[in-house]
């Protein structure tokens, strides 16, 4: 199914988006 | 509450004028400081902006962050 496969992809790209905002965030005082 | 002081934090690093809501400009601007393609952070948005209206209210961005820490279902 195409569609699970984006939503799959999406869901790694957001997991990317949020680990980035987390590791922003580590290492600020 | 630590991931609720969270997402408000994560939430002002992205409305930079603290208006509220997140653009799409806004995700823009995140280009080139989060290692995320353009195509990609506008991913992002149209995944979280549920209702597809072009704003991304502190709701949505919340609901999708726990979704990504607890699973969905989670409110």
């Amino acid at each position: 199914d195409p569609n699970m496969k984006g939503a799959a992809a999406n869901e790694g790209v957001l997991a990317n988006f949020f680990n980035s905002l987390l590791s922003k965030k580590t290492g600020v005082p | 509450s630590a991931v609720l002081e969270k997402t408000q934090d994560f939430f002002q690093i992205c409305d930079v004028e603290g208006k509220g809501f997140i653009t799409r400009r806004d995700m823009q601007r995140l280009h080139g400081e989060f290692p995320l393609s353009a195509d990609e952070l506008e991913n992002v948005f149209d995944t979280l902006d549920m209702d597809h209206n072009g704003y991304l209210t502190f709701e949505e961005f919340s609901s999708g962050f726990s979704e990504f820490m607890f699973g969905p279902g989670v409110p």
